[in-house]
């Protein structure tokens, strides 16, 4: 039984074609994830990858991870890169560069921008089905959240509720730069 | 979230071997040793440190929240069974991924016609919204905001038992609470005078990267920092919570349209 299970199993993925991205924005960039459903060896191993290629000064949606810590490492260009830990304090605030390594704690929220020359990254996940949840835009956690309660925690109008809610309203995971022309990938 | 399956190559990623925190000789009835007051409700934590806690791994908190009072959105590292010891509310679970499902627009465009502009106003849609009442057990993800209304006369009473120990949690064993909103100061132990204030995450970042994300203005990315926000994670409502949930009069009326 082993033969016919482990010992065939597909132990490669490519995440680097473009022709893969699960995520694309034409002019914020894109994300392609490598998790168990596509490589089943995954889930024995409890990790998953993730290649992100963000145009210049694009933003990843501000999220954490649910379930894993990730462990980011710069392939090229350069990012902003902020950390923000449960008491709310900022445990990074710096430049990711090309060869660098960034751990991210479970939960800790996290918010990256490219800079002018784009920023390129893998991220690799210590679980097979991590999952993330972006705190705004599509499907986030504060669009999903009524405006009233919006209201009532940030002390804010309706009308600035609504702004938060809606303003990354149509955008997932990757946010394009506003007033900004799309660099090279 | 289970991540152990049928994996012959499991982790030992997490070290839960409780053989050392067990050595238990006694026993005894435990009650809060933290009280953090909030400007609508109570937060009593129990010390986590006591040696029954760490052998099971899991951590507990009792919350009071008084009528109008709105527990803001927060996650946790662990998942967790919350018990309704009394009173009656809502609870907003946002899950990641999970489309908005509870919408006014079918609604509005009804009663525009008939009354206009206040009802375009009131437009909105967001996740499911749950209510709760006493003797209600809600199970509560860990990482899944959430948050929680008393719309009811009496104060609720509710016990949460978060198992910090579960293959979920990759940190430490204590718990931890990420605010969404709001700020609170983590009250004084029993044992330690020392008091902290915990900020909500946004106010981890910087105010100009916040704002760009939000794709919103300084100003407004400084108010969901909640800079000068006291009063704590348990806020009062003044004008009520006024959210979308279907009624049992709605479910009637839409019986009778084809």
């Amino acid at each position: 039984g082993l033969e016919e299970t482990y010992c065939s199993m597909k132990i490669k993925q490519n995440i680097g074609d473009p022709r893969r991205a699960d995520v694309f924005n034409p002019r914020g960039g894109r994300i392609t994830t490598l998790n168990s459903e596509k490589l089943p060896i995954l889930r024995f191993i409890q990790m998953r990858a993730e290649r992100v290629v963000l145009y210049r000064n694009a933003m990843v949606s501000p999220h954490w991870n649910i379930n894993a810590h990730s462990i980011m490492y710069c392939t090229g260009g350069r990012g902003r890169v902020e950390v923000a830990d449960d008491k709310g304090e900022t445990v990074f605030d710096g430049e990711l560069r090309q060869g660098q390594l960034l751990i991210v704690p479970q939960n800790y929220a996290v918010l990256e921008r490219a800079g002018s020359e784009g920023f390129q990254f893998v991220s690799i996940k210590t679980s097979d089905r991590a999952m993330v949840s972006s705190i705004v835009g599509k499907t986030s956690a504060l669009r999903g959240m009524p405006e009233e309660v919006l209201m009532n925690s940030y002390r804010i109008s309706r009308d600035e509720a609504r702004r938060v809610k809606l303003t990354r309203g149509d955008e997932v995971a990757i946010f394009a730069p506003r007033r900004e022309s799309r660099a090279e990938a | 979230f289970g991540s152990s399956q049928e994996s012959p190559f499991q982790s030992s990623r997490r070290s839960v071997s409780t053989r050392d925190e067990c050595q238990i000789e006694r026993l005894n009835a435990l009650e809060p040793t933290r009280t953090v007051r909030s400007e609508a409700g109570i937060t009593d934590y129990f010390d986590e440190d006591n040696e029954q806690f760490r052998c099971a791994g899991v951590s507990a908190i009792r919350r009071v929240i008084e009528p109008r009072g709105l527990l803001l959105p927060s996650m946790s590292n662990a998942p967790r069974l919350v018990y309704i010891v009394q009173g009656r509310g809502m609870v907003g679970l946002v899950m990641p991924g999970c489309p908005e499902t509870f919408q006014s627009f079918q609604r509005s465009e009804q009663y525009e016609r008939e009354e206009g502009e206040r009802h375009r106003r009131s437009k909105d849609e967001h996740q499911k919204v749950y209510q709760f009442q006493e003797g209600d057990v809600l199970a509560v993800p860990n990482g899944f905001a959430y948050w929680c209304y008393n719309d009811g006369e009496n104060p609720v009473v509710a016990i949460t038992v978060l198992d910090t120990s579960n293959d979920a949690n990759q940190l430490d064993r204590s718990h931890r609470q990420f605010l969404l909103a709001g700020r609170q100061e983590e009250g004084r132990q029993r044992y330690r005078r020392e008091e902290s204030i915990k900020e909500n995450i946004l106010r981890g970042f910087g105010t100009e990267l916040l704002a760009a994300a939000f794709g919103i203005d300084m100003e407004l990315a400084r108010k969901l920092q909640c800079r000068d926000d006291t009063r704590g994670e348990i806020v009062r409502a003044e004008n009520g919570l006024q959210v979308l949930r279907p009624s049992r009069r709605e479910e009637e009326e839409r019986k009778s349209i084809n």
